[in-house]
């Protein structure tokens, strides 16, 4: 047990015994906190069976690591954001907290309510700088069937709106300010990245508290059929898809430095 | 074939090849990429008189040549003189997944100080 609260393995623990047997536990116990420290953490990670990989982060590692080159990581579906990366050392990935999402209630309820999400950004250091935040939404391309694919022009618009959720929703009232918003084509798959930086710079510089972020998604046309299909802000949109909603689900990734060395500039493949 | 004889290795200070395999020490249960990498380590002697390559300081030539005369007086040491980062993504405390880029990871080049 004691081998997976620590960073040392056993075999080393050993070996400190055996040449220090007087100071050894001291001793680990200091090049342990020296450990954690250089890797930023509190404690060893044990990650549980439930936890997900974004593949936004493992596309951005392989770019950044120069595992890929853009134009080859043809499964690399995002541009680098140099700009983002420019000023930060860590990047850092969240899901919303499912059990805190709040339906709006069955009296005020519509499609196009907004729906709120809360990011829990607690275990982000103090020290972390925080210089960008993106909100990552998926959307699904509608594929237009019959008489309907006929329509061109605003029939295929859906505006996406990101809020920040200013005070404690009540039922029925929610009290935001908007921080990005996109007029985005249903005829294509694809991430759209929101601009949510005011926002987490508020909840963590300023310590302001956070009582989430809403999204809104408006069907322009207001097609029955097409309405809550494109966006995929919710669990249950595709009854069939269940699966892949660990990996399509929102995504806020937040960009920071820790005041520890360079950038996360990109490297070339050699 | 004969023996190369003679022919004296060359034991001065230089960089070697160290790949750290995170399973290896246990990590690889958090530490989502890299798999390993390679960190290199330095090796070797820093004999009297230093080699220009040897990228020394002031203080390790005296300190060299002082050792030439007294052998009290331990030589200079090899040690990593340039390092550089390498990224990582990993699971935090908190499942949070992570890239962060660590200073000094990997030895670039080695030196007598």
């Amino acid at each position: 047990e004691s081998s997976h609260a620590s960073l040392i393995p056993e075999e080393g623990k050993k070996k400190a015994l055996g040449n220090h047997p007087g100071q050894s536990h001291e001793l680990l116990r200091d090049f342990e906190a020296t450990l954690l420290h250089m890797f930023g953490l509190q404690s060893r990670p044990r990650p549980s069976r439930s936890a997900v990989v974004p593949q936004y982060l493992v596309d951005l590692y392989r770019l950044q690591s120069g595992e890929v080159e853009e134009a080859e990581g043809h499964d690399v579906s995002f541009e680098y954001p140099e700009k983002s990366t420019s000023r930060a050392n860590t990047v850092r990935a969240f899901h919303h907290e499912e059990h805190m999402e709040q339906m709006p209630s069955d009296r005020t309820y519509s499609i196009e309510t907004p729906l709120r999400f809360f990011f829990n950004l607690s275990s982000i250091p103090e020290d972390e700088l925080l210089s960008t935040a993106e909100l990552r939404l998926y959307r699904q391309q509608i594929k237009e069937l019959g008489l309907e694919s006929q329509h061109v022009g605003n029939g295929d618009l859906h505006r996406i709106n990101v809020y920040e959720v200013l005070k404690p929703p009540r039922p029925g009232q929610l009290i935001t300010r908007l921080l990005d918003t996109r007029l985005v084509s249903h005829n294509t798959t694809s991430w759209e990245s929101f601009d949510v930086s005011p926002a987490v710079l508020r909840w963590t510089h300023e310590r302001l508290p956070n009582h989430g972020l809403a999204i809104e998604v408006l069907h322009l046309n207001r097609t029955p059929g097409h309405q809550g299909k494109h966006v995929r802000i919710s669990r249950s949109l595709q009854h069939n898809s269940e699966g892949d909603w660990d990996q399509l689900r929102p995504l806020l990734v937040t960009f920071g430095h820790d005041g520890k060395g360079h950038p996360l500039t990109r490297r070339t493949k050699r | 074939s004969p023996k190369q004889r003679g022919r004296k290795r060359n034991r001065n200070c230089r960089r070697h090849a160290l790949y750290v395999d995170f399973s290896d020490v246990g990590w690889n249960d958090w530490i989502v990429a890299p798999p390993g990498y390679q960190a290199y380590y330095c090796h070797g002697d820093c004999p009297f008189p230093l080699a220009d390559h040897l990228n020394s300081t002031n203080h390790a030539i005296v300190q060299t040549l002082v050792n030439s005369l007294n052998s009290n007086i331990p030589k200079a040491c090899c040690v990593p003189t340039e390092l550089s980062a390498i990224s990582m993504l990993y699971l935090d405390e908190t499942d949070r997944v992570v890239l962060k880029n660590y200073q000094e990871m990997v030895v670039e080049g080695c030196g007598c100080r």
